[in-house]
C-alpha cells in the first residue's frame, strides 16, 4: 500500500458517500446517470467475486464490501426508492454499446484465459467507459448540480492517483499490469475536459455549466 | 516484468 493509492481508495469512496448523501438527503436522484450507477455496481461485482477466497488484508476486504453494498444501495435508491426522481429522459445512454464490446475485449485481451481473470478484466475495462453515461447525461442537460460535479471530481481523482500509484509501484517493486494502466488512463482521460470545467468553474463558485 | 498475480488493488 502507498499514498497514493490509500489517497485514490478514500477518494473513490467520498465520490460514493457524498453521491449516496445527495440523493438520501434531497430525496431525489436527479441529474444523476441510474445507468452508470448500474455498470459501477457490475464492476464491483464482476471484481470482487474473489472476497471470500482471496483474503489479502482487513482494509482490502471492508473496503471491497463497503463498494458493492454503497454501490447496490445506490441503483436501489436511484431505481425503486426514489424512482419518481429519475431523470429517464435524460439517461438515455446505451449501455449496451459499452458492455458488450468491453466483455468482447475481455475475452481477447487478458493475462490469463480463466473465467475469474477474464471477470476481472470485464471490469476493468467497463469501470474506464462506465461514467460516460453520466457525462452523457450532463452534456444533454447542459449543466450539473455542484454537489453532483463535487462527485465527479472526486470520482475522477481516484483513478487518476491510482494512475501515481502504478509508476510509483513500477519504480518501487517492478509491479505493473498493463491492462489496469491502460484502462486506468483511459479512464481519467475521460474526466479530462471536466477537470477542465470543474476547476475553472466550479471551484470559482459558479455552477457546472457545460458549452452547448 | 513481474507476473504478479496476487490482485492486491481494489
Amino acid at each position: 500500500m502507498n499514498v497514493f493509492r490509500l489517497v485514490g481508495d478514500l477518494s473513490h469512496l467520498l465520490a460514493i458517500i457524498i453521491l449516496l448523501l445527495k440523493i438520501w438527503k434531497t430525496r431525489s436522484c436527479a441529474g444523476v446517470s441510474g445507468k452508470s450507477q448500474i455498470l459501477f455496481s457490475l464492476v464491483f461485482i464482476t471484481r470482487y467475486l474473489d472476497l471470500f477466497t482471496n483474503f489479502i488484508s482487513v482494509y482490502n476486504s471492508v473496503m471491497k464490501i463497503i463498494y458493492l453494498v454503497t454501490s447496490l444501495g445506490t441503483v436501489y435508491l436511484m431505481y425503486f426508492k426514489f424512482k419518481a426522481t429519475y431523470d429517464s429522459n435524460h439517461d438515455t445512454f446505451r449501455i449496451e454499446f459499452l458492455v458488450v464490446p468491453v466483455g468482447g475485449l475481455s475475452f481477447l485481451v487478458n493475462h490469463d484465459f480463466t473465467p475469474l481473470e477474464i471477470l476481472w478484466t470485464f471490469s476493468i475495462y467497463l469501470e474506464s467507459v462506465a461514467i460516460l453515461p453520466q457525462l452523457f447525461m450532463i452534456s444533454k442537460t447542459g449543466e450539473a448540480e455542484t454537489i453532483t460535479s463535487h462527485y465527479l471530481f472526486a470520482l475522477g481523482s481516484y483513478r487518476a492517483l491510482y494512475i501515481v500509484n502504478w509508476v510509483y509501484r513500477y519504480y518501487t517493486e517492478g509491479f505493473f499490469d498493463l491492462i489496469a494502466i491502460v484502462a486506468g488512463c483511459v479512464q481519467t482521460i475521460l474526466y479530462c475536459d471536466f477537470f477542465y470545467l470543474y476547476i475553472t468553474k466550479v471551484l470559482k463558485g459558479k455552477q457546472l455549466k457545460l458549452p452547448a | 516484468n513481474v507476473e504478479v498475480k496476487v490482485k492486491d488493488e481494489l
